[in-house]
C-alpha cells in the first residue's frame, strides 16, 4: 500500500493474505475467498491465513490456515505462459474454496458482496478503502498490515498515467469496464503484494456503518499513481452460481 | 375244615353221659351256607333254665337256644325233635353235665348240614339296592333296564355323566326328567366353550330335588364347578340359587349326585355363552373408536392418540395402534399407551445455540440465538421453535428446518483510521 498506514486486522478482517505469491484476498463467506485471478494462475493449492495483522511466521501461528480446495478462475480471464507479459487484466477475478468453514470472530469475518441494484455501481468519487501487505514506498512487502482511503476516479486517469519507468507503457493495455480506476492525489495506491485484495465502499442501505467489496486490487501502471481494480457488481452472478454450485454437500 | 354237614354227640352216647363234663363242638359250613341243626335224641337232665346239665347253641355269640329234659318228636313222621336254622356258616354247640346225676341220662344226638341262605331275605339290611337274585351259597344284585350296576356290585346307578356342550346356547335336564331322576348316580355334564366366553346358567324354577337334612346337607345335590369356583351344592323344592350364575368361566362341569332314596322331579337348566367383556380403561391422551359403552371378546378397537401425544413402540412413533378383547378379557397391546409427544433436545445448530427448554414435550417452547455478533441467523423468523404433534421442533416460517448461522458480512469490529502522515 502506498500512502497508507499501519492498520489492525480488526479493521479489515476479511483481509486474507496469501503466502505464494505474496498477495491478499477477501473473505466472502465460511468457505470462499475472492481473489484476482492472477494470484491464483498456475497454483491451484494456494496457502492462506486469516485473522492476523501481522505476517510474520511466529504470527501466522496464531491465525487461522486456510486449505484451498479447489481453485475457480474467471472463465474470462485470459490464461498466459509468460505472465510476465500479460496487458490484459481483464475478468481479473477468482474464487478460492476452503477444505473447512473459517472461524469467524472480530479478526475474521466476511466481507458483503455488492447488491445487484444500481446502488452498488461504484460512482467516481466514491471514497473507498484498501488494505494489504503489500509494497510500501520503504519495502518491499509489509509484515503490518496497511490500509488507505481513496477515491474512485474515471478509468481515463489510469489511461493517462505517464509512464515513469520504460518498460511499462499504459496505452499498450486492455481497460475495459470490469474494471475500476482508483487512487488518491496524495500517492495513495496499491502495489505489488497487495492483488487481490479488496477495495470496500460503505454500503449505501446501511446506517451502520457496512461494507462491501467493489473492487479487487488487479494491477496498476505504477504504485503510487492510479490503480486498477476488478468491478466485482460485475461478477456476482458468476460468483453466486460458483459458491451455489460448489457449495457443501454438493456434488 | 368247614363240611357240608355232619354229627354230633353227647359222650358216651347212647350210654348215660358222665358228670362233671363240658365239651364243645364248632361246627363250620362253607361260606355262604347257613346250618341246619336238628336233634334226633335229647334225654338231658331236666332243672330250671337247664341250669344243671344241658347243651346249648351258640351263633356269633348270641345263644340260639338251650336244651335240656326229654324231647320227643310231634311229627310220627319225622325223627327230629328239635332243629334249628342259622343264617350264618358257624356255630358252636356245647354240652356240660354237674356232678348231681343220680339218674340215667343218655344225652343227645344232633346233625348238621350246610343249608342255603337267602341273603336277599335273610338279612334286615338290604343288599341290593334295586333287585336282588340268591342262589346256593351267595346272592347277586342285578339292576332295571337303563341303570347299570356300580363297581360295588350292590348299588344300580343310571349311566348319565360324559355328555359334553360345546354349543354355544343349550339345554341340560337331569335323567329322566321331567319323571323321577334315578337315585345312587352320580351324573357329570361338561359345557365346554370357546375360549372368551363364559358359561351363564340359568337353572328352571320347577327344580325339585331331595330337599336338605336337619343339618343342611343335601342328600342329593347339583353342583356346579368353574375352576377354582363352586356354586351349590343346590337342593330343595324350587331354586335355592340365583337366577343366572355367572360362571366367569368357558368350562364348566354340571355333577348330580343323588342317594340311594328321596327321589323327585330333577331340573332342567339353561345356559348361553356370554363373550367375555373387556374394560374400557382410561382415555386420556387417546379417542377410541367405535366409541361403546361396553366392549367384549373380539371387538377391535383404534385408539387413536390426541394431538400432541404418540405412542411409542420400540423407536418408532405412530398417533395410532389397535387393540383387541382377548379371550382372557385383558387387551392386546395393553402395554401400549398414548404419551406426550417428546421432541428431545433440540439438535445443536453451528455457530449457534438453542437454548436448554423448561421441558421437552408437546407445546414446549425453545428459541434459537446465533453467536453475535459475527453470525446472525439467516433465515426469517424469531428463531422460535415449539415441539409440535410429530415430534419435530417446528418454527412457524422455517417449520422442521433448523435455523442457519451465517457470518455477518462487511462489519469490521474496529473501524479504519487513517492515520494522518
Amino acid at each position: 500500500i502506498f500512502g497508507g498506514s499501519d492498520a489492525k486486522i480488526q479493521s479489515f478482517p476479511w483481509q486474507v493474505f496469501f503466502k505464494n505469491p505474496w498477495a491478499g484476498g477477501a473473505l466472502i463467506g465460511e468457505h470462499w475467498v475472492l481473489t484476482a485471478a492472477h494470484v491464483v494462475e498456475g497454483n491451484q493449492q494456494p496457502l492462506m491465513y486469516a485473522g492476523s495483522t501481522l505476517v510474520r511466521t511466529s504470527h501466522l501461528d496464531d491465525a487461522q490456515m486456510l486449505v484451498a480446495e479447489r481453485v475457480f478462475i474467471h472463465p474470462g480471464w485470459e490464461p498466459l505462459d509468460d505472465v510476465d507479459k500479460r496487458k490484459n487484466f481483464d475478468n481479473d477475478i477468482a474464487l478460492v474454496q476452503l477444505k473447512d468453514p473459517v472461524e469467524m470472530g472480530p479478526t475474521v469475518s466476511p466481507i458483503c458482496l455488492p447488491g445487484t441494484s444500481s446502488e452498488y455501481n461504484p460512482s467516481v468519487g466514491d471514497l473507498g478503502m484498501i488494505s494489504g501487505w503489500g509494497r510500501t514506498e520503504k519495502r518491499d512487502r509489509a509484515i503490518h498490515l496497511k490500509g488507505a482511503k481513496l477515491p474512485i476516479v474515471p478509468l481515463s486517469n489510469c489511461q493517462q498515467v505517464k509512464k515513469k519507468k520504460s518498460n511499462v507503457d499504459v496505452e499498450s493495455y486492455i481497460f475495459t469496464d470490469n474494471m475500476i480506476c482508483a487512487g488518491g492525489e496524495k500517492g495513495v495506491d496499491s502495489c505489488k503484494g497487495d492483488s487481490g485484495g479488496a477495495f470496500v465502499l460503505q454500503d449505501p442501505n446501511e446506517k451502520n456503518p457496512k461494507f462491501y467489496v467493489a473492487g479487487l486490487v488487479s494491477w496498476g501502471p505504477e504504485c503510487g499513481t492510479y490503480g486498477l481494480y476488478t468491478r466485482v457488481k460485475n461478477y456476482v452472478d458468476w460468483i453466486m452460481k460458483t459458491m451455489q454450485e460448489n457449495s457443501p454437500g454438493k456434488d | 375244615e368247614p363240611t357240608m354237614y355232619g354229627e354230633i354227640l353227647s359222650p358216651n352216647y347212647p350210654q348215660a353221659y358222665p358228670n362233671e363234663v363240658e365239651k364243645s363242638w364248632n361246627i363250620e359250613v362253607p361260606e355262604g351256607y347257613g346250618i341246619h341243626l336238628y336233634f334226633t335224641h335229647v334225654d338231658i337232665e331236666l332243672s330250671e333254665n337247664c341250669a344243671y346239665d344241658s347243651v346249648q347253641i351258640t351263633s356269633g355269640g348270641v345263644e340260639e337256644g338251650r336244651l335240656c329234659g326229654q324231647r320227643t318228636s310231634k311229627n310220627p313222621n319225622s325223627p327230629i325233635v328239635e332243629e334249628f336254622q342259622v343264617p350264618y356258616n358257624q356255630l358252636q354247640v356245647t354240652f356240660k353235665s354237674d356232678f348231681s346225676n343220680e339218674e340215667r341220662f343218655t344225652g343227645f344226638a344232633a346233625y348238621y348240614a350246610a343249608i342255603d341262605v337267602n341273603e336277599c331275605t335273610d338279612f334286615a339290611d338290604a343288599p341290593c339296592s334295586h333287585f336282588c337274585n340268591n342262589f346256593i351259597g351267595g346272592y347277586f344284585c342285578s339292576c332295571p333296564p337303563e341303570y347299570f350296576l356300580h363297581a360295588d356290585m350292590r348299588n344300580c346307578g343310571v349311566n348319565c355323566s360324559g355328555d359334553v356342550f360345546t354349543a354355544l346356547i343349550g339345554e341340560i335336564a337331569s335323567p329322566n326328567y321331567p319323571n323321577e331322576y334315578p337315585e345312587n348316580s352320580r351324573c357329570e355334564y361338561q359345557v365346554l366353550l370357546e375360549e372368551g366366553f363364559q358359561i351363564v346358567v340359568t337353572v328352571q324354577r320347577d327344580f325339585d330335588v331331595e330337599p336338605a337334612d336337619s343339618d343342611g346337607n343335601c342328600p342329593d345335590s347339583l353342583v356346579f364347578v368353574a375352576g377354582d369356583q363352586q356354586f351349590g351344592p343346590y337342593c330343595g323344592n324350587g331354586f335355592p340359587g340365583p337366577p343366572n350364575i355367572e360362571t366367569g368361566s368357558n368350562v364348566l362341569v354340571i355333577i348330580f349326585q343323588t342317594d340311594l332314596t328321596g327321589q323327585g322331579k330333577g331340573w332342567k337348566l339353561r345356559y348361553h355363552g356370554e363373550p367375555i367383556p373387556c374394560p374400557k380403561e382410561d382415555t386420556a391422551n387417546s379417542v377410541w373408536e367405535p366409541e361403546k359403552a361396553k366392549y367384549v371378546f373380539k371387538d377391535v378397537v383404534k385408539i387413536s392418540c390426541l394431538e400432541g401425544s404418540e405412542v411409542v413402540e420400540g423407536s418408532v412413533g405412530s398417533t395410532s395402534f389397535y387393540s383387541t378383547c382377548q379371550s382372557n378379557g385383558k387387551w392386546s397391546n395393553s402395554e401400549l399407551k398414548c404419551q406426550p409427544v417428546d421432541c428431545g433436545t433440540p439438535e445443536p445448530i453451528q455457530h449457534g445455540k438453542a437454548e436448554d427448554p423448561e421441558s421437552t414435550l408437546f407445546g414446549s417452547v425453545t428459541r434459537y440465538t446465533c453467536e453475535e455478533p459475527y453470525y446472525y441467523m439467516e433465515n426469517e423468523g424469531s428463531g422460535e421453535y415449539r415441539c409440535a404433534g410429530n415430534g419435530s421442533w417446528v418454527n412457524e416460517v422455517l417449520g422442521a428446518e433448523l435455523p442457519k448461522c451465517v457470518p455477518v458480512c462487511g462489519v469490521p469490529s474496529e473501524p479504519f483510521k487513517e492515520k494522518q502522515r
